[in-house]
């Protein structure tokens, strides 16, 4: 556990506070893509399905991943129920069936190994790489966001951002390498960068 | 390297 890494760690925590804080103050998931959130919860069902065989290895991983599914479920839950009112479908309209059939695809094919679990660990890797963009192509369409759901996406991507220097640190001092992570996250940050930079710009 | 139990990153 290095420096990076924890920080990345609570980034992530820190962007589904904000997220969850912000549509119970104001009752409202306007501006937050549900096709996002369901993206979400597909990447840490199928990430964290190794709970059932690793949970006694690791407390801190073992309590995180059920920090990110309890939560993404209950985002999800908040905007099928509570807010439902408030989500307007016909702006959150990307084609999610890509990004999906996409990640299928490259986690068949390169896979660590061609086992159940791998292959649903590299799909969600690669999924999770590309889940922001209806998010972001929603923030597009709608111009103006608000100032914590910003905020939200920022966190969320410095989570990812901030694991790259972790793997350049881990390769170095360990010798640790995980090649489907680094690329995977290097284009999750490329494709948070244009948000990153008007992110700084503005505040 | 690959097998689930060497994924000790989030």
């Amino acid at each position: 556990m290095n420096i990076f890494r924890i920080t990345g760690d609570l980034s992530h925590l820190i962007s589904i506070f904000i997220l969850l804080h912000k549509m119970r103050t104001s009752k409202s998931c306007i501006g937050i893509s549900f096709k996002s959130q369901v993206l979400y919860l597909i990447v840490y069902v199928t990430r964290y399905l190794d709970l059932l065989w690793t949970f006694q290895h690791s407390a801190y991983n073992s309590l995180m991943k059920i920090i990110f599914i309890a939560s993404s479920a209950y985002t999800i839950h908040l905007m099928l129920n509570d807010f439902k009112p408030t989500h307007d479908p016909n702006i959150d309209t990307f084609k999610v069936e890509y990004l999906i059939g996409g990640s299928a695809i490259l986690a068949l094919l390169f896979p660590y190994k061609w086992t159940t679990a791998e292959v649903l660990w590299s799909f969600s890797i690669w999924l999770e790489s590309v889940a922001i963009l209806p998010q972001l192509f929603m923030l597009q369409r709608t111009g103006e966001a608000e100032t914590i759901t910003t905020h939200y996406i920022f966190a969320l991507g410095a989570y990812r951002a901030l694991y790259i220097p972790n793997w350049l640190y881990r390769y170095f001092t360990e010798s640790f390498t995980d090649p489907i992570s680094t690329i995977a996250g290097i284009i999750q940050t490329i494709l948070y960068s244009d948000f990153f930079y008007i992110y700084y710009t503005k505040y | 390297k690959g097998h689930p139990e060497t994924h000790d990153e989030l």
